[in-house]
């Protein structure tokens, strides 16, 4: 579908004889088409086609290319630019140091596996990697996690009775014992919360204030909608927000969300989720998601 | 004075973007408001902006009711008091994407069903996720009600199947079967859910979908009743500040009902479906 909103737009820019205003307006609309039914946040969507106007408006055609290729090198830059351009994250973590990562994350939206993912990742890369369940709420959650660890055979703290401990004490306990034993990633699930839940989000405030991670990372599902934005804003309010994983980007959702989230965040998406299997973690590259959103 | 198209365009155009911003889906929403200028077209309404505003509103609030009145209506009460006069056991399937909380939901229904006096037993036809079998038998403890379950890996059809056969011989009201979250560009996913209702014919399908979904909530529940069929639907996390709109996008594309919304994490967040409630939300 956002493939032919695009093609529209192709064929309206080609049959135009300049870029004039109408013809600008319909391209902008198109495209505030596509990006809404990309997710991406109502009021992001505005400020960005007020930018591709102004410049479409005032660009010259250089010789050699359509006035086509002109606006949608202009809708492309726009969007990379709000992802903080278009070279894929840096992801070197420095050894021997125990750095930490706390993932943080709407209830459902990815954490666990993307925890377990992340471990993978980096044990692939020649990391000594641990993992912490620092989730005492959610039913199963310790074996949910034991289950993925034993999987790749990286090591778990989280005490079995922890329904009866408090989150910082078991990151807090699990962090020292890893870094004592020279772990260079050290990866935190904590449970899922909502910016409405005002203990959780305390509670994720303290759990960050203790142990003071290197990262915290948004996991935060393709599929979500236009709560993306005030949802990240806060979780940034509570605690600062370095990172984002986009999970479950296998599917039809375009993760216009994500968008949403940096813009509101400032933090930059680093991996993607392709699946529920562990290996099933890519990289994020900022242009092959522009051209996806775009269709 | 009378309603133009043009007076109108400028209005619609703006509350497009206003029902896209609830978490209407875009094609649906754009449905809505061609529907609401049909309809406003020639009206008489005073001059002020104040006065056209107000009018607008409140036909937007009867296109939604009905719409969301469209998805028709079920007593699961009565649905299970008909099956237990003949001594058989209600079966309802859960379905639904990936962490969107049909655990949870299962949990809460079994919580009100046991409440009420009918006695419950969980299928665990999620065979696949790492440490589903121990969240749902978390549940199932505290709950007090047996679970059936297979080893990880194994057939969830023959899950199910071993849970109808276990409430038919004890004489238990209801079946819950949970099922492994997936989605629904999966074919295999989809063919392996359709088989578990092959197989076991349940007696309700219900989506559990989450209400902070955007525009994937319309593929969702299509593909989803394509697929397999739903015959009602479970909106969850509706308490995330979620505007509510997937239940807009969800009920006008399948036209079936919604049941209960999901309001929080413990077993009492469970609420009948009521349209005007959401309706509320999505117009302040
Ligand atoms: N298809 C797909 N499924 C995923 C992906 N990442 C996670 N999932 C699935 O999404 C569901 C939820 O994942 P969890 O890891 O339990 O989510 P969570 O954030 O830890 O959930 P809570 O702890 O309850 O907040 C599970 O069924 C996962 O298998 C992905 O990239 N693709
Ligand atoms: N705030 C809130 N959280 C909910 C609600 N319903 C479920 N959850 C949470 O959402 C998360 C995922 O719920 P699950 O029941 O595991 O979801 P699921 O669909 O079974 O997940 P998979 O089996 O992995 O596909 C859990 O942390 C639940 O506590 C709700 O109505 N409100
Ligand atoms: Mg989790
Ligand atoms: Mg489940």
């Amino acid at each position: 579908r956002l493939g032919k909103a695009l093609a529209d737009v192709v064929k309206k820019l080609s049959r135009a004889a300049i870029i004039d205003r109408r013809v600008v307006e319909e391209v902008v609309r198109d495209i505030q088409r596509a990006l809404l039914m990309a997710d991406v946040n109502v009021r992001l969507v505005l400020e960005l086609s007020n930018r591709i106007r102004e410049r479409a408006l005032k660009v010259e055609v250089p010789p050699g290319f359509t006035k086509k290729d002109v606006v949608i090198r202009i809708i492309y830059e726009e969007l990379v630019r709000l992802l903080g351009g278009e070279k894929p994250p840096r992801i070197d973590i420095p050894r021997r140091r125990g750095y930490t990562i706390m993932l943080v994350g709407i209830q459902g939206s990815g954490k666990t596996t993307s925890a377990a993912k992340l471990a993978w990742f980096f044990k692939n890369r020649g990391y000594k990697v641990a993992l912490i369940c620092a989730d005492t709420y959610r039913p199963g959650a310790h074996d949910q996690l034991k289950q993925l660890a034993e999987l790749i055979e990286a090591p778990m703290y989280g005490p079995k009775d922890s329904n009866s401990r408090s989150p910082v004490d078991i990151a807090l306990e699990g962090v020292s014992l890893f870094k004592k034993q020279g772990y260079d990633v050290i990866i935190i699930d904590t449970a899922g919360r909502h910016k409405d839940e005002h203990s959780l989000m305390k509670e994720m405030t303290d759990i960050a204030s203790k142990i003071r991670p290197d990262e915290v990372m948004l996991v935060i599902d393709a599929t979500i909608g236009q709560q993306a934005y005030s949802q990240a804003k806060a979780f940034n309010e509570a605690v600062k927000l370095g990172s984002i994983f986009i999970s479950k980007l296998d599917g039809s959702a375009k993760g216009g969300g994500a968008l949403s989230a940096v813009a509101a965040t400032g933090a930059v998406i680093k991996f993607i989720g392709t699946g529920e299997k562990v290996d099933e973690i890519e990289l994020f590259d900022p242009s092959s998601f522009v051209s996806r959103l775009l269709g | 004075s009378e309603l133009t198209e043009k007076k109108l365009e400028p209005i619609m155009n703006e509350l497009l973007l206003e029902l896209v911003a609830c978490d209407i889906a875009f094609p649906i929403a754009e449905e809505i408001v061609d529907h609401l200028k049909k309809e406003l077209i020639g009206a008489k309404v005073e001059r002020s902006k104040a006065a056209i505003r107000k009018f607008v509103k409140e036909k937007l609030r009867e296109v939604l009711l009905s719409l969301l009145e469209s998805g028709g209506e079920i007593d699961l009460i009565k649905m299970i008091e008909e099956k237990r006069r003949r001594r058989e056991p209600f079966v309802i399937l859960f379905l639904g994407p990936n962490g969107h909380g049909k655990t949870t939901t299962i949990a809460k229904i079994a919580y009100l069903l046991l409440k009420k006096g009918y006695s419950v037993v969980l299928a665990c036809s999620d065979t696949f996720r790492a440490g589903a079998r121990e969240q749902l038998e978390e549940h199932a403890k505290r709950l007090g009600v047996k679970m059936i379950r297979h080893e990880y890996g194994a057939d969830p059809a023959a899950v199910a199947y071993d849970a109808v056969m276990y409430a038919r011989a004890r004489g238990i009201d209801v079946v819950l079967i949970d099922t492994a979250g997936r989605m629904q560009t999966n074919v295999n996913l989809m063919e392996e859910l359709n088989k578990i209702a092959r197989v076991v014919e349940p007696d309700l399908k219900v989506f559990v979908g989450d209400a902070l979904t955007g525009n994937d909530a319309l593929e969702q529940a299509m593909k989803f009743n394509e697929y397999v069929g739903i015959d009602a639907i479970v909106l969850t996390k509706v308490d995330a500040d979620a505007k509510g709109g997937a239940a807009i996008t969800i009920v006008k594309s399948i036209r079936k009902p919604i049941l209960f919304l999901g309001t929080g994490q413990r077993y009492e967040d469970l609420v009948p479906f009521n349209p005007r409630w959401i309706i509320d939300r999505l117009l302040e």
